[in-house]
């Protein structure tokens, strides 16, 4: 997949099985990708595990998962909230549009998550508060979210094949409508459409770039391109 | 290597025992898990998971291993179980604007400080922005990570 880390790193990522993208005292979360097709080198998500750890009096343990075709408006447990603590109703989760838009809100760690569904695929959003995303220790030091795609599992255009009849001008042609400006969610839909030959894709990096409109503090950080952001 | 750590939870977790008083409170056997007499035991739980936790990153270091075969003879002699209640999760988490002990079970709330958080006007400690917002007179950072496409 196509990872954007907090310091506006933006890489296309080979990983292969499970990966976390954040790792730290308050939240776990971990991808699990496969090949889009037999012997391709470009993956994508299929199954996302968060993991909100117990906190004082605010919530329980609260594990959501999500896979392909299955994208839960409940936490494992089958709550929709923290539990029975007092500040229980600081973690919610709710369904934007049923089995493709999941939003959870984590008020008490000042985080929002968007988990959708398009194409076949899992996208991950989140929002989350500085000393959140800090805290953690240094044996947690592998996260997608943090050090963007390790540089070994890092994947340029030219190394993907694209399939299906879908030609790069048609691509560009079908990016173009729902993203206009050429930077990297441009080029990564451009890049999604010829890998997986499904016009659909071009949701996923749509929706991504809406999410960053919505949850980045500077919008001035928006767009990245390959010059400034190591974009595809 | 993380041992100190463990150690010092065990004695807290220990030393409230102490304090909480009774024999009774220092022997295994509470089916229902109250507070009381299984409380050494799932202290020596928690210790125990606590050092296997760091038996990656401690494997060569002596105060480790003691801790590990202090632990075995601690549950032998109290006839503890190795499966069993643990003791509530330790206070732990990250450093604190305002910097400071915390109360347990869980890790720290972020953006906390003690000294506002128990006073009676303290803001609602589950609602981060409100809480930051209020200690520091300004409203929190944040950071966008994304994950998405193929």
């Amino acid at each position: 997949p196509h990872v954007r880390s907090f310091h506006h790193h933006f890489h296309t990522c080979r990983v292969q099985g499970a990966w976390p993208l954040l790792d730290n005292d308050f939240l776990f979360v971990q991808a699990t990708s496969s090949p889009v097709a037999s012997g391709a080198n470009a993956t994508t998500t299929r199954k996302l595990t968060i993991i909100f750890k117990n906190m004082q009096e605010c919530i329980d343990q609260k594990v959501y998962q999500a896979e392909v075709d299955n994208l839960p408006a409940a936490f494992e447990d089958g709550s929709v909230n923290g539990g029975a603590r007092p500040g229980g109703s600081s973690l919610s989760i709710r369904t934007a549009e049923p089995g493709s838009h999941v939003e959870i809100q984590a008020a008490y760690i000042g985080t929002t998550i968007i988990i959708r569904q398009t194409a076949g695929q899992l996208s991950f959003s989140i929002k989350v508060a500085e000393d959140v995303a800090r805290a953690f220790s240094a044996e947690q030091d592998l996260q997608l979210c943090v050090g963007g795609c390790p540089p070994s599992q890092r994947l340029s255009h030219s190394e993907c094949n694209h399939r299906g009849a879908i030609t790069i001008d048609t691509a560009r042609q079908l990016c173009k409508e729902g993203l206009p400006v050429e930077d990297a969610y441009f080029h990564s839909c451009v890049f999604d459409v010829l890998i997986s030959g499904d016009p659909n894709f071009t949701v996923a990096a749509h929706a991504a770039l809406e999410d960053a409109r919505a949850f980045l503090p500077d919008l001035e950080k928006l767009h990245l391109f390959p010059s400034d952001a190591g974009a595809p | 290597c993380k041992i100190l750590r463990c150690n010092a939870e065990y004695v807290s977790s220990t030393l409230s025992l102490k304090s909480g008083g009774s024999p009774g409170a220092l022997r295994e056997g509470d089916p229902d898990g109250g507070v009381g007499s299984s409380g050494l035991c799932r202290a020596l739980r928690s210790y125990a998971l606590c050092t296997r936790r760091t038996a990656r990153t401690c494997r060569g270091d002596l105060a480790f291993h003691s801790a590990v075969h202090g632990i075995e003879d601690l549950m032998i002699q109290h006839n503890c179980s190795r499966q069993g209640p643990t003791a509530s999760p330790p206070p732990r988490g990250p450093a604190l604007p305002g910097g400071g002990p915390v109360r347990s079970p869980g890790p720290a709330l972020p953006g906390a400080s003690p000294a506002r958080s128990s006073s009676p006007a303290a803001p609602d400690p589950c609602d981060y922005e409100g809480r930051f917002s209020r200690l520091h007179g300004r409203p929190p950072g944040f950071l966008h990570c994304a994950s998405f496409g193929d």
